[in-house]
């Protein structure tokens, strides 16, 4: 099995290729994009070694070539259709993140509990009652579901997309959710990015 | 030096252990630590042993010990002073989210530049004018820059945060920052997450 640090890795690959292929390089060393981002020659040939052969020659990897193989592992070569559960202020802040669509995740639908936010659209897209969660899900056809709930209310609408079809959902709520073995449920801590922040201070303050 | 991957190990294990520990567990083994944090048993020997013995001696790691050892390690045995530089949707979020002062992470300043935002008080902290970014910064201690301004407006807030004493930042604004070598800047990129719920569910679509 794969592990989520090795996956973490791949994206990475795949955003410093894109940036590579923005700025017109056609070929990149393991050296090169092992040192953007963020780790080892060795370690970057490892983690393609699973998935087949890259063939480096000596003469380095073709950018869009690697960038689009990695695409196609991570699955982001398809568009997933993403239902935003919660249109509060992180809902809000990543319903307008453009980066997202780049990527292949599109934001179809929106759910709320709040009187003064169902009935609103935001470009172009209806918030609904999480009340219609079912129905709201299977028009959209929304595959992904970004939950963005008071963690009170977390568990309960897991179990409202899962019974309308989700196959994965993005949790942001702090708490743990239960879910069957079928859907994905991947928990997103953004405290460990501080963490890493203040790691690396800690160094430079040790030096 | 310690890869990035690494440390966010570490803190995904420590996590771990502060649940453990919530639990009432006195002692955990590799093996279930490696499996709660999604690795294995030999990476979390490994990953420990840079930063010296955890003598396991066949018995587990004691949870409360090796929970401590490891926030030292990162650096969140300290209170960082945090500065929330944008106060809109992200920022509004972040803000409230509590897990932040959990693991040593204190917001004591806000600053934005929108008039209706400047001069109102969050949870007992105001909303002070960017203008003001040298005093705000000097008067508060802040050290950590959590930046959540536009894209078109971040390098700038940099350079004046830099200018304040500020030695970290953690950056959400899509662009590449350019900092002094004393100075970590840190990129977050949530779309990263997406694409590893991405990647798991198409493993599964696979089976
Ligand atoms: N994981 C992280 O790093 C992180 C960071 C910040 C915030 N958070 C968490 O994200 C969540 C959202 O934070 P926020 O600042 O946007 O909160 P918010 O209060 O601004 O928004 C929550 C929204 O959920 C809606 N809601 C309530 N019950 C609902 C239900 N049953 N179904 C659908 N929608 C419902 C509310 O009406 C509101 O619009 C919180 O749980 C918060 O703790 C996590
Ligand atoms: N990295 C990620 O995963 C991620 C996810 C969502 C949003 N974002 C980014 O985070 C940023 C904030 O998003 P948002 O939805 O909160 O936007 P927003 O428009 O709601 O908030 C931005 C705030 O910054 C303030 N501002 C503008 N210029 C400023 C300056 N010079 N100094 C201080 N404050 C200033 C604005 O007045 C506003 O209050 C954007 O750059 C967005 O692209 C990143």
């Amino acid at each position: 099995k794969i592990s989520d640090y090795t996956v973490r890795r791949l994206s990475v690959y795949c955003h410093t290729l894109e940036e590579l292929e923005h700025d017109g390089m056609d070929v990149v060393s393991s050296a090169r994009l092992a040192k953007l981002a963020g780790t080892n020659p060795a370690q970057v040939r490892k983690d393609l070694s699973y998935f087949g052969n890259f063939g480096k020659r000596g003469s380095g990897y073709p950018v869009t070539d690697l960038k689009s193989r990695i695409r196609k592992i991570l699955g982001i070569d398809h568009v997933w259709r993403v239902v935003l559960v919660g249109a509060g202020n992180l809902g809000s802040a990543l319903f307008s993140y453009k980066d997202f669509e780049r990527h292949g995740f599109q934001i179809v639908s929106i759910l709320d509990t709040d009187p003064k936010k169902v009935g609103t659209k935001w470009d172009g897209i209806w918030v609904s009652s999480f009340d219609k969660c079912n129905k709201v899900v299977k028009s959209s056809g929304a595959e992904v579901a970004v939950l963005v709930t008071p963690a009170a209310v977390a568990q309960d609408a897991v179990n409202r997309l899962v019974d309308a079809g989700i196959k994965g959902i993005l949790n942001f709520a702090p708490v743990k959710l239960e879910a069957p073995s079928h859907v994905q449920v991947r928990n997103v801590n953004i405290t460990i990015e501080l963490e890493g922040l203040s790691f690396s201070m800690k160094d430079l303050q040790e030096e």
